[in-house]
């Protein structure tokens, strides 16, 4: 058997948005995926990158971004090597 | 729709008529700015123009089931090509697949690219020049032009995305992503986190009402008012119907805990219907290998994967998207992860892109085969690609490209 590890990643729930959500008007399935690289790895940041890089952005600062897609946050799941964001929509 | 941020790249996935390439400017914004990448397309970080240069850039989807109804640059792969060619040097546009079937595009720019323009003029250079030779042009972004911090280390290129897109979905076996449906199988099996989670609230809620303060400190910490106690307990549902989704439809077990310890999974249960989930899955631990010792360090990466689903009998649709890679960890091969999660959705039909950075298979875990060995795991693993049970394999194109592989596969029910 095994048990999580101080690397087990932290869930934290908007709850604000959470509650108000309705998918009745929703009609189309198919994603949009965008990917941007900013470095070939997350070991090979280049010069001038703040430690942790991308991740060491606050979410909130994020939500503006997704403002302008049309998203909030649900949900974050943060670990050590990725935060995982859970998104309306 | 998902977003996961690692320190070197963004990946964002989003459903419906949400507009995402509208918000691509402030994201290189945004990095710049706040995580410090350099950026070469204007003098300073005060121009709100200021963007950090892109290593690279993906961008594809599905042919859409409704595109009149999209908005912003979305209405048409052209629009969405243009958008992106404005901001970006260097880029190419594909469609991969059947024109009248279900096919997909892909946009990609090039790391390092031949086509890349000359460098921005220096910055020293660039105060001298007046206004009228800022032109648009000279805001694109020219991708690829990144100053590494020493080498990249080989066991870390690994890279390798898998996404499975399926429509037409059973529509008994869709019936599961229904908030109805899920409430009873809550019901019916007296699901613990559901229950559990309900009852915490609705007790502390008494409490609440009761006004017995201090109580609430004691279960809360900072002093939670009744409203905000029955918020909470009302907008985890959406929360917790998730994790029974995810429990009994056999999501939770793609990548079970019994391997992955560390594995999250965050799903959510929309309301009337549709189900979104996230997982990260940070690596267990690397299995010794014939050359390593005990005092030999683990691999650390975490992977993720997500899985977004629309049950609607006229637009049934359900993707899921991973980069764990396949074969390693000890973990099952690429075409068993497909048919596990096709066994979930059961879709008339689907497509599945596997996009490989070259030299991955090398980097698997079959780390001590050697080169024949390794050529025949490899050709193992794509003759299983071709029978996925219950369905049979239409199309498959192979993408070559500069430094990825990307093979499309097409599957109808038998």
């Amino acid at each position: 058997t095994f048990s999580p590890s101080e690397g087990t990643p932290h869930l934290t729930i908007n709850h604000e948005v959470a509650a108000e959500l309705d998918s009745t008007n929703a009609f189309e399935g198919p994603e949009k995926l965008l990917e941007v690289w900013f470095a070939p790895t997350d070991k090979a940041l280049p010069t001038g990158a703040k430690e942790g890089g991308l991740k060491a952005v606050d979410s909130k600062i994020w939500e503006g971004m997704l403002d302008l897609v049309n998203c909030q946050v649900l949900s974050i799941v943060k670990s050590e090597h990725v935060d995982a964001y859970l998104l309306s929509e | 729709s998902s977003m996961f941020v690692f320190p070197h790249k963004l990946i964002l996935k989003t459903c419906g008529t949400t507009t995402l390439l509208l918000g691509l400017r402030r994201l290189l914004h945004i990095a710049a700015v706040e995580a410090g990448f350099p950026f070469h397309n204007a003098k300073s970080l005060e121009d709100v123009h200021a963007a950090a240069t892109p290593y690279r850039v993906f961008y594809s989807r599905k042919n859409f089931l409704f595109p009149d109804k999209q908005q912003g640059p979305h209405r048409s792969w052209k629009q969405e090509v243009t958008f992106l060619d404005d901001l970006f040097e260097g880029g190419s546009a594909y469609m991969v697949g059947k024109m009248n079937g279900d096919h997909w595009y892909l946009y990609i720019t090039s790391p390092g690219g031949t086509t890349l323009t000359p460098p921005e003029t220096p910055v020293s250079e660039k105060s001298n020049l007046s206004p009228t030779r800022k032109s648009s042009a000279s805001r694109k972004i020219p991708t690829g032009i990144v100053g590494v911090n020493g080498d990249v280390p080989a066991e870390e290129t690994h890279d390798e995305t898998l996404e499975i897109l399926m429509t037409d979905l059973d529509i008994e076996n869709a019936k599961q992503f229904y908030l109805s449906h899920a409430a009873a199988v809550a019901n019916e099996k007296q699901t613990a986190r559901v229950n559990e989670a309900r009852r915490e609230a609705h007790e502390n809620l008494d409490i609440v009402q009761k006004g017995t303060d201090d109580a609430t400190f004691d279960v809360f910490g900072n002093g939670k008012d009744a409203e905000r106690v029955l918020a909470e307990s009302l907008t985890t549902e959406g929360h917790a119907m998730g994790t029974v989704v995810s429990d009994n439809c056999g999501l939770s077990d793609v990548y079970p805990t019994s391997i992955y310890p560390d594995a999250k999974i965050d799903a959510y249960l929309f309301t009337p219907c549709g189900f979104s989930a996230n997982g990260v899955i940070p690596a267990p631990a690397a299995s010794p290998t014939k050359d390593s010792s005990p005092d030999k360090p683990t691999s650390k990466a975490a992977h993720y994967f997500t899985v977004h689903v629309t049950p609607e009998p006229n637009c049934s649709f359900a993707s899921f998207e991973t980069n764990v890679p396949g074969g390693q960890h000890q973990t099952r091969q690429t075409a068993d992860v497909i048919e596990h999660v096709v066994g979930i959705f059961k879709p008339g039909r689907f497509s599945v892109t596997l996009f490989e950075a070259k030299g991955t298979m090398q980097k698997r875990s079959i780390y001590d085969k050697d080169d024949d060995e390794r050529r025949a795991w490899g050709e193992a693993a794509k003759q299983r690609m071709e029978k996925i049970k219950g369905y049979r394999r239409i199309d498959r194109i192979v993408h070559d490209f500069e430094d990825y592989d990307l093979v499309f596969r097409y599957y109808e029910r038998e």
